[in-house]
């Protein structure tokens, strides 16, 4: 425990016990709003957490860029200087608008990989977000599933007859679309958003899946994730993730797709300082007319 | 008057004399005592790296907290952000002091901070905690 000597040096004041520490730690964690301490099964590299070779995976790079762009205006508040991400991950004024709205901004790692007993075995298309940690009482502004297409990929993917077709075509672009679907009870496919995608695109792309995540938060039992179809716009052929250039999740970790969501704190400004309940007093003890809002008072 | 007061040296006796006489016996050297008491903001680091939360926080590695000390006793001079309502509360106190508080030494301006951490499913969350850093003091 530190305090200032009033020349601009802390100073030891006290060491504290392992109990004081440990209270001192979950007073901490309580201002911040948590009821323990996370325990993330990555672990983070020891030093220089936020430089760009850090071996991050896109899902946290993408916020330590949002991160990395707040400034500090003279009043205090924290406003974004969006270059870093917009260049970075392609981000649109609609995304730096939510950012700047949202008091909390969560970076989804797809888990679809990883899950068992699921009918649809094109698990690169296939994507699942726990959600179970999103703070109570938050509301969505908005979500996007944000992948990432890389045209060396989709070269080195394209069979000798589609490098055929494509040669009568005669620069023709073959564009393909991407379709999100939400997955529902036996396997049902709920559409969400589509996009098309130019034959030369690379970098980033985002589809909002504003739609499901909210539905998810209320209902977590229905949240069997989304799938995503490719097909060739000319003929609707259904391809191949990969084909479409689209990296999964064996590529290259800082392109891996992710979902982003955008939150804000519905709680009352009063209890939002603080990260907790307040107590209200009785209504007998409150004669002040600026409290008949059914404010908590500060 | 305050900025007058504090250029001036301990030691020079004869200028002393004349400003308690300037002052009508109230003495500025005991005021400035008083103002090194007296309701400023002080820092207090927060370090999460010093907490071991390293493997959970990705950023930042600490926060300037800060927090409010000392008194608001009469004279409130300007340094110490007294509201009106302050001034009025430290003469109701000085006719009173025995059951009127002096006024409150407290945050006046308060600045948000971004925490950046992992949560127990390794997903990455940037939250914006509003009013958690005391930008200035002031006597309430």
């Amino acid at each position: 425990f530190y305090y200032d000597n009033g020349v601009d040096q802390t100073v030891v004041h006290k060491h504290l016990n392992k109990r004081e520490k440990k209270e001192m730690q979950s007073e901490i964690l309580h201002l911040l709003g948590l009821e323990h301490r996370p325990r993330p099964v990555l672990m983070l590299p020891s030093k220089k957490k936020l430089e760009v070779d850090d071996g991050l995976s896109s899902a946290p790079r993408f916020l330590i860029d949002v991160y990395q762009s707040l400034t500090e205006e003279d009043s205090g508040e924290l406003k974004l200087t969006p270059d870093l991400i917009e260049r970075e991950f392609n981000v649109s004024d609609s995304d730096v608008h939510s950012m700047d709205e949202a008091d909390i901004i969560m970076s989804f790692v797809n888990r679809g990989q990883h899950l068992h007993g699921i009918r649809h075995h094109h698990s690169f298309g296939r994507f699942w977000f726990d959600l179970s940690e999103v703070p109570a009482q938050t509301t969505v502004i908005s979500a996007e599933l944000r992948l990432y297409i890389n045209l060396t990929m989709v070269q080195e993917n394209m069979n000798t007859t589609e490098k055929a077709d494509e040669e009568e075509t005669e620069g023709k672009s073959q564009n393909f679309s991407i379709t999100v679907y939400e997955i529902g009870l036996e396997d049902s496919l709920i559409y969400i958003d589509s996009m098309e995608i130019d034959s030369h695109q690379e970098g980033w792309v985002a589809v909002n899946v504003s739609v499901p995540l909210q539905k998810w938060l209320v209902n977590p039992e229905e949240n069997f994730g989304l799938q995503l179809v490719c097909r060739l716009s000319t003929s609707g052929k259904q391809i191949s993730a990969r084909e479409v250039g689209l990296v999964g999740s064996h590529g290259n970790d800082k392109l891996q797709p992710f979902m982003v969501a955008f939150f804000r704190s519905s709680m009352p400004s009063t209890q939002k300082q603080l990260g907790q309940q307040l107590p209200v007093p009785p209504k007998e003890l409150i004669d002040d007319e600026d409290f008949e809002n059914d404010e908590v008072p500060k | 008057r305050s900025s007058r007061i504090r250029r001036q040296t301990p030691n020079n006796n004869k200028k002393r004399s004349k400003d308690n006489e300037e002052f009508g016996g109230w003495n500025p050297y005991a005021d400035a005592r008083l103002s090194r008491r007296s309701c400023q903001k002080k820092n207090l680091y927060v370090s999460f790296r010093d907490l071991g939360w390293q493997d959970w926080i990705i950023a930042p590695d600490g926060y300037a907290a800060s927090y409010c000390n000392g008194e608001c006793s009469f004279p409130l001079n300007a340094h110490m952000n007294a509201s009106n309502h302050a001034i009025v509360q430290t003469l109701v106190h000085l006719m009173n002091p025995y059951r009127v508080p002096k006024p409150c030494c407290a945050p006046i301006k308060l600045s948000s901070i971004s925490v950046l951490y992992f949560d127990d499913n390794s997903n990455v969350i940037l939250k914006k905690y509003r009013n958690m850093v005391v930008k200035s003091c002031g006597c309430h």
